[in-house]
């Protein structure tokens, strides 16, 4: 059940375009569903990638791939762009005779002799659009164990072989291959992937655009659960998911930010040594199986450091987390960790909420940039010299002209965020007066009310 | 919650991953806004495609044919002021306010919950065996005034937290419940005087549950939604 797709790497809403004037017959825009267009595009040895118009279904075959001359990506939200994955693939897959990416060195650094040239190097292999024997790409034509050579411009050295390493050599993991983004499309055992943008034969959560982080790119072998290694769904019915062969990294990335009093991000790096949930449940050892069942075990989460009981992270959730002791209650977070502060060193102070602040601060408490108050870009202010001229409104300082309780503020060139809080703090030894004094009339709107018959009946 | 009872509470939402999964709580203050707390998520700029509010439902894991449920995708997170650990969600759609769905009120800005004021919290977090996890719970708390609860916390409770009472059978927010509102009834109006925030009391007969202090921080709140 292997999806025509699947021979293809898809950008989404996106076009390629030719810089060249005339386009060639092919060009032309027919209606077809997509798996239509996928299938006629590989049957057609001309055919290299398609635009699809995803509005009119239109099916636009390409001559070209991104790596051509002449050639540009563009972005627009009605296309998608398919382009055969032999073109794009920078490894082999089996003995890479399908090969036709655009290396054309060998593995001792010879520039390989163009296909359609006899000279210096004679030879009985004539290009076609079947071969791919096209410019001095290396190929191979004739099933080399060694996969795709070249003859060499070198006159004493005939053919070389240009090492081009098989996928799943090419991109090796680290960790359990959370971060693995190559390009293996197989399972161990040899089924072929489903596409993660697709839900047959298996349907399933990890939709494509629902983790943008995972990158969970046409069929090929991810790790988006936190699983032993990357794994994918398969193309065959009867078998859901299967790992995949990918070889691990020799050296250890350590990327992320290792704690061990608080917390950063959601906790993947945290070291350490809070047992208890939250509520102050006493955690189960990582390395027993009672009172839950579960499939981190320690020596297949190497890198997550699965000590004793510990609050660790080692499936992306929210925070660190931990098996309970509990048999009723099987995971809690740890959300008791405090969070290592987030926000950058502050150098000045202000008093009271700020609003007679004239320094010169103009970042937020993330670091961002402060926008020019008189300007209007990213954001167009509510607030500006114009309407508040006594606020002392200058370049990108930091101000407090609608006296903000929390302090000085600034429009941010972050577009999106419109505003924040500035890294300044308040002044030590200020002193600020207790809210716990009752306000004057309430009043409220629509809101606020509810069915207090449904309450009743609420089972 | 434990100690709660099978309950309504329109302007809860129950915050789940990308698996679908509950994680926190949060309440409905417009029908694009959720306030919930800082500490469920992972950042101030965390990327939340493929997060969503539930809403409208009584049950944790509705059936995908539940006419009341509406699921929305979070649109981008907000963080409070620093000291706050409030965070504002926007969705990317408006709910549609009906009979299981409503807005809580904000309350006026600094006002101050007299003591002994009922209030109420809801979420689908932990019951720890007081009752039904596979549906909104909700427990009623009387305010404490933040003199008494310093005494008893033995060092200041800040402004910008609110107590309620301790009661002598165990109830309280727990595991799950958090970003979960304090909803209190003023002038016949269900107010948003409080969110959930982890602490290590769930439900302790003998200490008093502190919450954030919503009316604080209603300029931001207001700020942001015009902004």
């Amino acid at each position: 059940q292997c999806s025509p797709l699947n021979n293809f790497q898809s950008r989404k809403a996106t076009e390629l375009i030719s810089l060249s004037l005339q386009g060639p017959a092919l060009m032309s825009e027919e209606p077809m569903e997509v798996d239509e267009c996928a299938k006629r595009c590989t049957a057609r040895p001309d055919c290299r990638a398609f635009n699809y118009n995803q509005k009119s279904h239109g099916c636009q075959m390409l001559p070209w791939t991104q790596h051509s001359a002449h050639t540009q990506l563009q972005r627009n939200v009605y296309y998608d762009l398919y382009q055969k994955k032999d073109y794009m693939r920078d490894c082999i897959v089996g003995e890479g005779t399908s090969y036709r990416g655009m290396r054309s060195v060998t593995e001792k650094g010879k520039t390989c002799q163009q296909w359609r040239l006899t000279f210096p190097h004679d030879h009985r292999f004539s290009p076609s659009l079947q071969n791919g024997l096209e410019v001095n790409y290396c190929r191979n034509p004739d099933r080399d164990k060694r996969g795709p050579w070249c003859y060499t411009t070198d006159p004493d050295v005939r053919y070389q072989s240009c090492n081009i390493k098989k996928c799943e050599d090419a991109v090796c993991m680290s960790c359990n291959g959370e971060d693995y983004r190559g390009f293996v499309d197989h399972t161990e055992s040899g089924r072929e992937c489903q596409r993660w943008d697709q839900q047959h034969p298996h349907k399933h959560p990890y939709e494509p655009n629902k983790y943008p982080d995972k990158d969970l790119d046409d069929n090929y072998c991810r790790n988006p659960d936190s699983s032993e290694r990357p794994w994918c769904y398969t193309t065959d019915p009867a078998r859901k998911r299967e790992f995949c062969h990918i070889r691990k990294c020799k050296k250890r990335s350590r990327l992320m930010d290792i704690t061990t009093n608080c917390f950063k991000q959601k906790g993947e790096g945290y070291r350490g040594k809070v047992n208890v949930t939250t509520t102050g449940i006493p955690c189960q050892r990582w390395d027993t199986q009672m009172p839950h069942q579960h499939h981190f075990v320690p020596e297949k989460y190497e890198c997550k450091d699965l000590q004793e009981n510990y609050c660790r992270n080692p499936d992306g959730s929210e925070a660190p987390w931990c098996f309970t002791t509990l048999p009723s209650m099987r995971v809690a977070f740890c959300f008791q960790i405090r969070r290592c502060m987030d926000e950058v060193e502050v150098e000045d102070c202000y008093h009271g909420n700020g609003e007679l602040y004239r320094g010169h601060t103009s970042k937020t408490r993330k670091g961002v940039t402060c926008q020019k108050w008189s300007e209007q870009s990213p954001h167009v202010p509510q607030i500006s010299p114009t309407t508040h001229p006594a606020a002392h409104l200058e370049e990108n300082h930091c101000r407090n002209p609608d006296n903000d309780s929390h302090g000085p503020w600034c429009y941010t060139m972050d577009p999106r965020t419109p505003f924040d809080y500035c890294a300044i703090k308040p002044c030590a030894g200020d002193k600020i007066p207790s809210v716990l004094e009752n306000a004057g009339n309430v009043v409220f709107d629509e809101c606020g009310k509810r069915d207090e018959r449904l309450q009743l009946r609420g089972r | 919650i434990v100690g709660g009872r099978p309950g309504n509470s329109p302007w809860t939402v129950s915050i789940r991953n990308r698996e679908g999964v509950h994680f926190c709580g949060g309440s409905l203050v417009k029908e694009q806004w959720v306030i919930s707390t800082r500490q469920c998520f992972s950042s101030c700029d965390a990327d939340l495609s493929g997060y969503e509010v539930q809403l409208g439902t009584l049950f944790k894991d509705p059936k995908p044919s539940d006419p009341d449920k509406q699921a929305i995708p979070i649109l981008k997170i907000i963080c409070g002021p620093s000291e706050s650990q409030l965070v504002m969600l926007k969705l990317v759609r408006p709910a549609t306010l009906n009979k299981r769905v409503a807005l809580i009120c904000l309350p006026p800005e600094r006002y101050i919950v007299p003591e002994n004021t009922e209030c109420e919290i809801a979420g689908w977090g932990e019951t720890r065996g007081t009752g039904d996890e596979t549906v909104l719970n909700v427990a009623r708390l009387p305010v404490m005034s933040n003199k008494k609860c310093s005494m008893v916390h033995r060092g200041k409770v800040k402004d910008s937290e609110l107590c309620t009472a301790p009661l002598k059978a165990g109830v309280g927010a727990c595991e799950g419940d958090y970003g979960g509102p304090l909803a209190c009834l003023t002038h016949d109006c269900w107010v948003l005087e409080g969110v959930t925030t982890p602490s290590r009391v769930c439900a302790r007969k003998d200490q008093p549950a502190t919450f954030v202090r919503v009316s604080l921080y209603v300029d931001w709140i207001n700020k942001v939604m015009k902004m």
